[in-house]
């Protein structure tokens, strides 16, 4: 769980400099499901 | 050092990102494929309450086309799975008569076959 | 931002069989950009999703429908 919160974490910040870009907000659920793709990926 | 999170990144993942109970969505899962025919006595899992199990098949009518790209383009498998799409959507209201099979059904040879 | 090579390397050890399986920097660092890759890409995926719908905001819905071809595409 430790790993995945921080697979979490990194996946968020990496969202944020997405959302600052392309000026699109990400919802909370989109950025968790992100992290859960990219930590089975 | 460790690779986890320090305090301070965890307040901060705690406060924007983590879903917990306050949230309609409490957590996102990718459910597990299996080989069906491999695994029959495999047990299929109830999904929990609250947790939102991504579907790969919910949208399965918007692949029939390729979606836009960033800075990695669309791989050959990809563009396999597309055209297969595209095949079934084409077929989707065949009745009776298979236009695939009719297409194909000339160029038979029994020798190649047997 | 993106994924340290600390992490990176915990992450590979949960697949390992042998627990003394090394992971050099080189590939750390490589695994580490293939993963900042896969999550950008996901995600501005998700936006053009979005904005094709003309939606101020990425939900899972728009994720779900870039997902088999990102998925394919890795």
């Amino acid at each position: 769980q430790r790993l995945k919160a921080a697979v979490h974490y990194t996946v968020g910040c990496l969202c944020q400099e997405v959302e600052l870009d392309k000026q699109v907000h990400l919802s909370k659920q989109t950025i968790a499901a992100i992290s859960e793709v990219t930590f089975r990926q | 050092k460790d690779g986890l999170l320090s305090e301070e990144e965890f307040n901060l993942w705690n406060r924007l990102y983590r879903l917990g109970d306050s949230d309609t969505v409490k957590g996102v899962a990718l459910p597990r494929s299996h080989f069906l025919s491999l695994q029959e006595d495999r047990v299929a899992q109830e999904p929990t309450t609250g947790i939102h199990q991504l579907s790969l098949s919910e949208w399965s009518v918007w692949q029939d086309h390729p979606l836009p790209t960033h800075q990695v383009e669309h791989s050959d498998r990809c563009h396999h799975f597309i055209s297969i799409m595209q095949m079934i959507e084409g077929m989707r209201h065949e009745e009776d008569e298979c236009s695939y099979e009719l297409k194909i059904k000339p160029f038979l040879q029994m020798e190649d076959v047997y | 931002s993106g994924f340290r090579k600390e992490l990176v390397s915990r992450l590979l050890h949960l697949h390992f069989r042998d627990p003394k399986t090394r992971v050099s920097g080189d590939a750390l660092q490589l695994m580490a950009e293939f993963l900042r890759i896969f999550v950008i890409e996901a995600a501005v995926r998700g936006v053009s999703q979005a904005q094709a719908e003309d939606l101020d905001v990425v939900d899972v819905d728009q994720l779900e429908k870039v997902l088999p071809q990102l998925l394919l595409d890795f």
